[in-house]
């Protein structure tokens, strides 16, 4: 039965890598079974991160934010603070789709703080980039001056030219 | 103010091409 679980992992992934996100998703729900019935909660983190990718391919953001939620919900109880600032940047990606910025800016900036206790100058860099464009969307030009200014200085010392 | 329906957002077009080949491996 374990072994299953993992079959499912991978041929939910490789399902995804050909771009047949219905088949992913119906292969991550299996591992996600799985992984539930012997409270592998690594495992599960793992599923519900795969099928909120899979989602955001099928169009289907608000699915995807919920998948990427619980994602959040078991990288916090995992006390993985990288994982967590993965779902945090993933959720204000979702959000910024689905038109709601000020919840998009909300998982940004909770990734930012998690990118700079961490001392990750590119998360931080995506962080900055990612707010600079939710607060334009919102009309809010000073704290995007101010997100841009600090994304080009971190870009500047990371060396990204693009 | 009234927001344009559709908006290309850089930063979010390059996260989804990154997406596209990122898979949580078992």
């Amino acid at each position: 039965r374990a072994a299953q679980g993992r079959t499912y992992g991978n041929l939910g992934n490789t399902h995804y890598l050909l771009g047949n996100f219905r088949n992913a998703v119906v292969s991550h729900e299996q591992r996600l079974l799985i992984a539930k019935e012997f409270g592998d909660r690594s495992a599960e983190r793992r599923a519900y991160c795969n099928l909120g990718n899979a989602y955001i391919f099928l169009g289907e953001f608000e699915v995807a934010a919920e998948h990427y939620k619980r994602t959040l919900q078991l990288a916090r109880q995992l006390q993985d603070r990288a994982v967590e600032a993965q779902a945090c940047y993933s959720l204000g990606n979702t959000y910024t789709l689905l038109q709601d910025y000020e919840r998009a800016i909300d998982y940004h900036l909770k990734h930012l703080i998690i990118a700079q206790d961490l001392n990750d100058r590119i998360g931080e860099g995506r962080a900055c980039w990612s707010l600079g464009n939710a607060y334009t969307a919102l009309g809010n030009h000073d704290q995007a001056m101010h997100f841009a200014e600090k994304h080009l200085e971190i870009s500047r010392e990371t060396g990204d030219r693009s | 103010p009234q927001r344009k329906h559709v908006i290309q957002v850089d930063s979010v077009q390059r996260w989804m091409e990154d997406l596209r080949h990122m898979t949580e491996v078992e």
